[in-house]
């Protein structure tokens, strides 16, 4: 029965994208069969897969408002074992309508119920916000993955997050846990990373991963070429990292 | 007549808050009036200036609902000359409850109407979305100004926002300009942001900035002081660089 973990956090540009590509194709490569559900309209993960915003004829927006079966929009990748259910720049104009829909926030969740079982791991890639899109995310999913740059501002919204994440645990889906929160662009040579890393840590104890992903250029070199870090630089840190934190989410599955 | 400008990009983490308080701070030193709308739910701009989330009334909200005269929530900061209107964590389900109100773009634009002749800039630092916050912030601007990081998904996200930007001049705000594009975390050492950078210059011709914003640690340590760059170590790359775009910025408003 595939785990259904959403990729979270409001603060944008901490590497949630980056995260949700990398440890999909980590997991594939490790003959795990992977769904990456995209629902940001930035389509940045599919974009990030080398699938085009043209080329993408039904995406998760339709899936939302079940204009069509799960068949029709579900697309192949570069890699086997992993699989995606795109989004569209189109879908930007979505969160205002999906805001009149009945029972507007387990809309994804409906969505998933009939394909959860042939996957072994569902991730969601999520937007920057608190907003409709996001809250499908969580209410959709076992657990939630929180990608975090040891920065000033990263740090203050986790707050706000996690009153997000309580609220949802209480009213929409009770079974809503924490994944473990994951250092990404961090810069060893900053007093700052050091810093606030030190803080979370405190706070949050083993809810951190131990895998940290350094700030590494190849990750951010690798969507242009449309292809994970994995086919881009099998040999560069940050796929090694990223392999890592896929060892690290298995070995949690298992227990 | 207080020039509006909109600080705009949905791509996450690009520097937009950072931009909004930096070069608001730069201008209120050149002893400009500047008024600095935060109307992003993150309350970035309104922490970065060292006002704690606890300790906002009356916020943006209140003010775009005309629950409250602009009297009520305009907040002094430690610089003079430099006024803000602050935000609140609590606006995160804003945007939901600002869908069913009439005229519902142009509620930013009715609310700085009466209070534009007291400022001689007036900056709106937005959430990274084209959802109806920035919607209200582009209606109610006379320019946006694009803080973009030199890599490809902010590439990518480009076409977007400028469709959205024409669909507003042809329908919400003919007046609409674009004050510019500033290239932010800037790495020169890396051919992914020369390359990015060079794509960027054929496009937009004249309209980047000749200032650009380089990588630069202490920008990134000055909102946990609650002070802008300029107060925090006006020694800085940083401050110097965003001193510069200010003497860009109203080198342009005086031609
Ligand atoms: N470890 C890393 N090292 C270097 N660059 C990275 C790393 N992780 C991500 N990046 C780059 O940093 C930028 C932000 O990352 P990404 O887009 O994955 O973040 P995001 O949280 O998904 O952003 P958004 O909030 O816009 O959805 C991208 O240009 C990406 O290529
Ligand atoms: N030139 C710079 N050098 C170093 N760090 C920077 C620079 N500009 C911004 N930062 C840091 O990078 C992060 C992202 O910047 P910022 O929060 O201003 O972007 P944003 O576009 O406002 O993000 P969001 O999309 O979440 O609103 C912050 O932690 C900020 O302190
Ligand atoms: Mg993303
Ligand atoms: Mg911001």
């Amino acid at each position: 029965m595939g785990r259904v973990i959403a990729i979270a956090n409001q603060k944008g540009g901490v590497g949630k994208t980056t995260t949700a590509i990398s440890l999909s194709a980590s997991l594939a490569a490790a003959e795990q069969k992977i769904l990456l559900v995209d629902i940001d309209p930035q389509a940045n993960a599919t974009g990030g897969l080398g699938i085009r915003d043209g080329e993408v004829g039904r995406s998760i927006y339709d899936l939302l408002l079940q204009e069509v079966s799960y068949q029709e929009v579900v697309l192949e990748t570069k890699i086997p074992y992993l699989f995606l259910l795109p989004s569209k720049t189109s879908l930007v104009g979505a969160e205002i309508e999906l805001v009149g829909e009945e029972e507007r926030e387990f809309l994804l969740k409906k969505a998933l119920e009939e394909l959860r079982g042939e996957y072994d791991f569902i991730f969601i890639d999520t937007p920057p916000s608190l907003g409709l899109l996001t809250l499908n995310a969580l209410v959709a999913s076992d657990s939630v993955l929180i990608p975090i740059q040891p920065e000033y501002y990263a740090l203050e919204g986790l707050g706000k997050l996690l009153e997000t994440i309580r609220l949802i645990q209480k009213r929409l889906n009770p079974n809503l846990n924490i994944e473990g929160l994951l250092f990404t662009l961090y810069d060893g040579r900053l007093n700052l990373a050091k810093e606030v890393a030190e803080e979370v840590k405190k706070f949050f104890k083993g809810n951190v991963f131990e895998t940290v992903i350094p700030r590494n250029v190849r990750l951010a070199e690798a969507p242009s070429h449309g292809k994970p870090i994995l086919l881009y630089d099998i040999l560069s840190p940050g796929a090694v990292n990223y392999m890592g934190l896929a060892r690290e989410v298995m070995k949690r599955d298992s227990n």
